[in-house]
């Protein structure tokens, strides 16, 4: 394709983007590095802030079954999966955010349905991840549209499994974020993600094939571009596709021990039909 | 396929209209 074609789609895909993703890259570093002037997020970083912070979150009371009626055991054993179901509620949302970015990719909406509906069951959790990166520093990430920012540290402090469901993302985002996309890099970076040919059970792979390999030339000349001095950031950016499949994994088979393990937790109709079958 | 994510379907066949999550 012609230079001027690519160009036309890395900036249509970044229109998508600024339109369906409420929280860019921009805003959450702005808001990282204090230059947002009064508006600092609220601090959760021990039971007491995560309470307190809870009217931001918006979490929905859940109701406590009655063996865990005790005052304080309620408090504590509510307050984990409390927090867990307000941020899958988040990430239905998100769902929802990406599903229409994708109907945004040029040509997305003519592929077979039921290749659109297995390109985005197994591309979401992957976006998702990578659209956490820029809400995360090495100390804590921002939550609830970056009204909130919450301790690695909490996070590592929570009760098993809970506290090991954050770790692995802080440590491939703290990597990821040396790339220093920008929220253009990213628009194109998450539709080569979602266009993936390899994706089990596709009917038709190469009108998908094709679609991407027109967005990994746009991609490799934004990047060009954009970053004339980052040598291979093509080359190294394609290699984190393999990190994140993994770290997908990791979650899909935490969050079935998590429904094993915590009777209670009810798992959201959405993410539900996403993860099962899935690794 | 379809029948198996019926609200996956669904987002993907309405427009923009927020589902009702």
């Amino acid at each position: 394709p012609e230079a001027a074609d690519l160009r036309a789609l890395a900036r249509h895909l970044y229109e998508a983007y600024l339109k369906y993703f409420p929280l860019t890259k921009a805003k959450a570093r702005a808001i990282l590095s204090g230059k947002t002037g009064d508006n600092v997020p609220f601090v959760i970083h021990d039971m007491k802030s995560l309470m307190e912070g809870e009217q931001f979150i918006n979490c929905k009371q859940i109701p406590v079954p009655e063996h865990h009626q005790q005052q304080h055991i309620k408090l504590l054993y509510a307050v984990e999966l409390r927090f867990f179901q307000s941020c899958q509620s988040r990430s239905a949302e998100a769902v929802r955010e990406v599903t229409e970015f994708a109907k945004s990719i040029p040509g997305f909406v003519d592929l077979d349905l039921n290749d659109q509906v297995t390109l985005l069951k197994y591309g979401v959790i992957e976006v998702l991840i990578i659209m956490m990166s820029p809400l995360m520093n090495k100390d804590g990430t921002l939550i609830s549209y970056g009204q909130i920012f919450m301790t690695r540290e909490f996070l590592k402090s929570l009760r098993k499994p809970f506290c090991q469901m954050m770790e692995p993302k802080f440590e491939f985002s703290v990597k990821f974020n040396t790339l220093e996309l920008d929220d253009s890099d990213m628009a194109l970076f998450l539709a080569v993600i979602i266009l993936s040919g390899d994706r089990p059970g596709l009917l038709n792979v190469k009108p998908i094939e094709q679609l991407q390999e027109t967005v990994l030339h746009s991609l490799e000349l934004q990047l060009k571009l954009n970053h004339p001095d980052s040598l291979q950031l093509f080359a190294k950016l394609l290699q984190k596709m393999t990190d994140l499949r993994q770290i997908v994994t990791d979650h899909v088979h935490l969050i079935q021990l998590l429904k094993k393990t915590e009777i209670d937790m009810c798992l959201h109709p959405l993410l539900q039909e996403i993860m099962k079958d899935l690794y | 396929l379809k029948e198996k994510h019926k609200i996956l379907h669904q987002l993907l066949q309405n427009s923009t209209s927020p589902v009702d999550l």
